[in-house]
């Protein structure tokens, strides 16, 4: 089974074409293996971004250097993962 | 313990099994009105199961409906068990439901992509595609909503395997799209295609791979915005709406544009909340909010189908 210790989830907001143009630039680097939760479409508009765990802080540099904002919008997935886990078995019993 | 939908918990997320299993119990516990029918089967050889709701009569008018498409989105099959309830529950009781079953028939596939569904709970929480092996690639599986024969392999789709977005070898390759499209033509009588997905709170109707307006675009707008003002009123869920290209982005190969494209005027897609905090991993705790705050949006339209059938 896939884990997902450490990695976030980050809501990013492009602020104009050129930083939407460079978030799917991200998205296509196989070497960071990030997910897109939500694609970026417009600027203004937020896109998620899960980034796993190895390339996190690579990908926080690649944001500030950029000036493309973000905030963190899941700390941990595993973290929900294990609690959504737990929920569905206290449910079953 | 003799199984029954009064045990079954509805705000909690299930399995693959549970949920196939609850299939059974609702077409026992409504057996006039609810049956079970196989469409086809999906890569790996799982049912490809869809609930009839019907009162009689012969190929009459139908609305479709369907759910997790993109296995990750679980909170999508979780609304899908609690709507189908509802409806089952409400016939005879709400004078909305009952006219719209008295006339017309719905088809309801909760777990339309089930290699997907399962392999999240057993191996990749956050899998979205279906599990086809890509010939000539080690990545495996493709978006069932960039399958379609609407503008396949448009801007808006990835040719690339890895892509989530990935369209596939050729329209309908995907044996869970192809069961569905085989139904709806042979069928003949869909009035209404409403595909369910999560998440970004968004109602959204054709086209999705190009900028023209559809022509019933004025018609499709005032229903969507009826129905985001219903859904809204009931938590407060804020959601846009309109053209798929206009509200998101281009996205070609996409179930309500094939629908739409093959005569089925009322063509929506939903994408329920994550209310800005979970995403794809809502809490169980927030299903039953947003089963019922979809409810009424949902029947906006069909009730809006129902009287207005062409």
């Amino acid at each position: 089974e896939q884990l997902f210790v450490g990695d976030q989830v980050l809501r990013v907001t492009a602020s104009d074409e050129e930083q939407i143009a460079l978030l799917r630039a991200l998205g296509e680097r196989a070497d960071l293996q990030v997910d897109f939760w939500r694609d970026p479409t417009k600027p203004g508009h937020p896109a998620d971004l899960r980034v796993p765990f190895p390339s996190l802080q690579a990908v926080k540099i690649f944001l500030e250097s950029h000036s493309i904002s973000y905030s963190i919008m899941i700390e941990d997935v595993q973290q929900l993962l294990d609690e959504e886990k737990k929920t569905m078995m206290l449910s079953r019993q | 313990l003799e199984r029954s939908t009064s045990t079954f918990d509805f705000a909690s997320y299930h399995t693959l099994d549970e949920i196939y299993d609850w299939l059974d119990t609702l077409v026992a516990d409504h057996p006039g009105l609810v049956s079970k029918i196989q469409i086809g089967q999906s890569y790996e050889n799982r049912p490809l199961y869809v609930l009839k709701f019907s009162t009689g009569g012969s190929n009459r008018p139908a609305i479709w409906l369907d759910t997790g498409i993109h296995s990750r989105e679980w909170v999508t099959q979780a609304t899908g068990v609690w709507t189908a309830n509802k409806l089952a529950e409400e016939y005879g009781q709400d004078p909305s439901v009952t006219a719209i079953l008295d006339s017309m028939d719905i088809f309801f596939e909760i777990v339309t992509n089930p290699d997907g569904y399962a392999f999240t709970h057993s191996s990749n929480r956050m899998w979205r595609k279906t599990r086809s092996i890509n010939a000539g690639s080690s990545c495996v599986g493709v978006d069932p909503n960039r399958n379609w024969d609407a503008g396949f392999g448009g801007s808006g789709s990835s040719s690339n395997p890895c892509s989530e977005t990935y369209h596939g070898p050729y329209a309908h390759s995907e044996s869970e799209v192809k069961s569905i499209v085989d139904f709806i033509l042979g069928h003949g009588n869909v009035k209404a295609v409403i595909s369910i997905h999560s998440y970004s709170q968004m109602l959204m109707f054709p086209y999705g791979y190009k900028r023209t307006a559809a022509p019933d675009y004025e018609e499709l707008n005032e229903l969507a915005k009826k129905a985001v003002n219903d859904l809204a009123a009931v938590h407060g869920t804020e959601y846009t709406y309109g053209s798929i290209v206009d509200t998101i982005y281009m996205a070609a190969g996409t179930t309500v544009d094939w629908a739409y494209e093959n005569g089925v005027k009322y063509s929506y897609t939903f994408e329920l909340r994550d209310r800005g905090h979970y995403g794809f991993l809502l809490p169980s705790s927030q299903i039953i909010p947003t089963a019922t705050e979809t409810w009424p949006a949902l029947m906006d339209i069909m009730v809006h189908v129902q009287q207005h059938l062409y």
